[in-house]
């Protein structure tokens, strides 16, 4: 990526993050559609041996032969696709390979983005150029394609969480998921838990389906769940209008630019005879209405590249592409096809009035290239998805947020940017966006910390990220949902957005071992074979034990009240008490860490007991009691605060959520 | 339809494997040809969960998960990218 370690503060220029050559010795695992071998960011240039632990392999096929693609960089390669051709068919390779070669692009992107070597002279065509880097550029890479043409199989999933388990991957980052579903029926959520259990920390997207409440995936506590954000970097497209008003849009358009003189404007849903004509779909525009015009299409159904395509089928000169309520002000850039840019909802709106009221129509575009420095960032990204935890409401969800919007990295030479067919332009990156493209940054940092404190267990490294996430911008205004305008909450954010430099020295940690996991799952009531399921141990729960998800040492907290439905006094009227007990595990120095805490309603009250803990060792582990007293609220209230501890130089930060159901 | 196969992930526990058995591959062997005659097995697990993946109607399905050791039979499930 470029950019993204800038922005994180862990580019070499910036001396605060040094890559220890022990890093090296860290193995990443990416689950996704495979690799692109010969793109420069896995150059092995500077690599020593493979680790003499690694038992990975580099699988052949027609067009991937290990003596070429697989080197001391990425370290690994291999296919899954039983599963897959059970259901599909045998996998058509006239379309995708089948061998570990990515022929989407996608499995590039993740890969380069968590470990891939530095690549000077990096850009888009032209847009976001710099020197790409991975975030953990010494990290070795193994990839594992579960993903093919149809979807990505369970089956398949399962077998590389046990290959590369076996192989021995230091971290996983899987960017995809599948919906909502128990864990022990969560292929992903059963691999990771064997996984977590060998140390390998797992890093998965949260998905997409914002800004839909309670849209998570992914959302196993012995998972690293990232949602995603945007950095400081945009690229602006100008429009002016025959009125003389003028918007700003984003385009990673990059082509013959349209003419100096304004164009003919018109709107997709008055240029078509379909009633879905304003989301370009297929076929649906009528060209004599179209031909030389720019064309104003509707967000929603298709894909956004392919409404271009449609456009510039059916003759338009240029596409104005305005989010609906669904996408708000978020903006995506895309490199269209033809001179394009997306707006957002209330300028689209702007736009569609001028087009309503104005007799002959008229716009221009103009395209801005590449602006860093924008404020306010991060800003949540609308897409991503969102709490509260629809499994298990009181482990709160997403853990944090990552880059994930407009991110240059690594790109297959089977597909251009857009990833269109009929897009013949071949590109060494691409700028992509989604919760895809922030997990493998996490897993990346992840890898950094692994390497710089290789005795940490994948929960010490996951708290480390989480308890050092920052939740404000510097001012000290809460970070914002961009689908909102509003201040994003800890069921948007989690404990909010990675900061590896201050995760690298936490000062104090929350552990979490694999038997606290097996007593969560008795918490949630898992029988003994559901147990048996999820973590392969004949671990029958003890009747004579009070089980409490609230006993999990994890570093935020969830709290579910239940509504009152007695008393004349309905909501309000009862006062509930919920207790949880954590557990600290000092990394750092010795010192003393006082507790603050706050919450932003009235009729909640937080208290810790002790309220000042004194670590005298490193690996000393102190308890406390944080209790939340309140007041019954109407069903579906929600409200936040936050609980922090802190030495002075360290801070320990978690996000407390509330609800009442 | 009742006839029609699909991928199931069928979780076992490896320490009720009958003692006849000595190779687990053999036991799940076993265990698919006591429900069908037909069932082809797509993987084996051994890392990170115990047991195999095949191809089984509804019934057949049903029929494993009512086998001594046999902890859960779960269809498969589709996942996409984010």
């Amino acid at each position: 990526t470029t950019r993204t370690p800038e922005f994180l503060g862990i580019s070499h220029e910036s001396g605060l993050f040094p890559e220890s050559e022990s890093v090296t010795d860290v193995v990443v695992g990416v689950l996704d559609t495979g690799v692109w071998p010969e793109r420069k960011s896995y150059d092995d240039t500077g690599f020593g041996p493979v680790p003499a632990t690694w038992k990975g392999a580099c699988e052949e096929g027609k067009d991937f032969k290990a003596a070429t693609a697989c080197n001391r960089k990425l370290i690994g390669a291999r296919f899954f696709c039983k599963g897959y051709e059970a259901s599909m068919g045998p996998v058509d390779e006239s379309r995708e390979s089948r061998s570990p070669r990515d022929g989407d692009g996608h499995g590039t992107h993740t890969s380069s983005t968590a470990a891939g070597n530095f690549v000077q002279d990096a850009s888009l065509l032209g847009y976001a150029s710099g020197t790409a880097r991975g975030m953990a550029t010494r990290a070795r890479i193994a990839v594992y394609k579960v993903c093919w043409t149809g979807g990505c199989f369970s089956s398949d999933i399962l077998a590389a969480l046990d290959k590369a388990v076996d192989d021995g991957v230091n971290v996983l980052s899987l960017s995809l998921g599948g919906g909502q579903s128990d864990y022990f029926r969560d292929g992903v959520a059963i691999g990771a838990f064997a996984a977590m259990e060998k140390g390998i920390l797992v890093s998965c997207s949260a998905g997409n389906a914002g800004p839909g409440t309670a849209s998570l995936s992914n959302v196993a506590p012995w998972i690293t769940t990232v949602g995603a954000g945007t950095i400081d970097r945009d690229f602006p497209a100008y429009i002016t209008l025959g009125n003389g008003m003028n918007y700003t849009g984003v385009s990673l358009y990059s082509g013959k630019p349209l003419p100096d003189e304004k164009l003919h404007f018109v709107y997709a849903g008055n240029v078509t005879n379909s009633t879905n004509g304003n989301l370009c779909m297929s076929g649906t525009l009528i060209p004599e209405k179209v031909a030389g015009k720019i064309v104003l299409c509707d967000r929603g159904i298709n894909a956004r590249v392919q409404k271009g395509a449609v456009v510039k089928e059916a003759g338009g000169a240029g596409m104005i592409l305005s989010n609906t309520a669904a996408n708000g002000e978020e903006l995506v850039a895309d490199a269209h096809l033809l001179p394009a840019t997306a707006v957002g909802e209330k300028t689209g709106n702007a736009i569609k009035s001028y087009l309503s009221s104005e007799q002959n129509p008229v716009a221009s575009i103009i395209f801005g290239g590449t602006k860093v420095g924008v404020e306010p960032s991060p800003v949540l990204a609308a897409f991503s998805s969102r709490g509260p935890n629809a499994i298990t409401p009181a482990i709160l969800k997403p853990d944090l947020i990552a880059p994930g919007v407009n991110i240059l990295a690594g790109w297959t030479g089977a597909a251009g940017p857009t990833g269109l067919a009929v897009d013949t332009r071949r590109t060494e990156f691409n700028i992509i966006s989604g919760t895809s493209m922030s997990c493998p940054h996490v897993s990346g940092l992840a890898a950094l910390l692994k390497g710089s404190h290789p005795d940490w267990s994948p929960a010490a490294i996951k708290s480390a990220l989480m308890t050092t996430a920052y939740s404000s911008y510097k001012g000290g205004k809460p970070l914002l949902d961009v689908s909102t305008g509003m201040a994003a909450t800890p069921f948007d954010v989690g404990s909010g957005h990675v900061d590896p430099v201050q995760a690298l020295d936490p000062g104090l940690v929350y552990d979490i071992t694999p038997d606290d996991y097996i007593g969560f799952l008795c918490a949630i009531g898992y029988t003994p074979l559901q147990i048996g399921a999820v973590s392969k141990r004949n671990a029958s729960c003890d009747s004579g034990k009070k089980y409490s998800v609230s006993d999990l040492n994890y570093p935020s907290f969830s709290v579910p009240f239940e509504t009152a439905t007695t008393g004349a006094g309905g909501a309000g009227s009862t006062t509930t008490i919920v207790k949880h007990v954590r557990t600290l595990t000092n990394v750092g120095t010795p010192g003393s860490y006082r507790a603050t805490v706050t919450a932003a309603a009235e009729y909640v009250k937080v208290t810790v007991e002790p309220a000042e803990l004194s670590f005298k060792q490193v690996g000393e582990t102190l308890s406390y009691t944080v209790s939340f007293t309140a007041v019954s609220q109407p069903s579906g209230t929600s409200s936040f605060g936050s609980l922090v501890w802190s030495d002075g130089k360290h801070v320990v930060a978690s996000p407390i959520a509330f609800t009442w159901t | 339809g009742k006839t029609s196969k699909k991928t199931y992930i069928v979780h076992v526990s490896k320490s009720q494997m009958p003692a006849e058995f000595v190779e687990h591959s053999h036991w799940y062997d076993a265990s698919l040809q006591a429900v069908s005659d037909s069932a082809e097995m797509l993987y084996t697990y051994d890392t990170v969960t115990h047991g195999f993946s095949a191809r089984l109607t509804p019934a057949e399905a049903e029929a494993l998960a009512a086998r001594a050791g046999v902890l859960a039979v779960v269809p498969e499930t589709r996942y996409h990218l984010h």
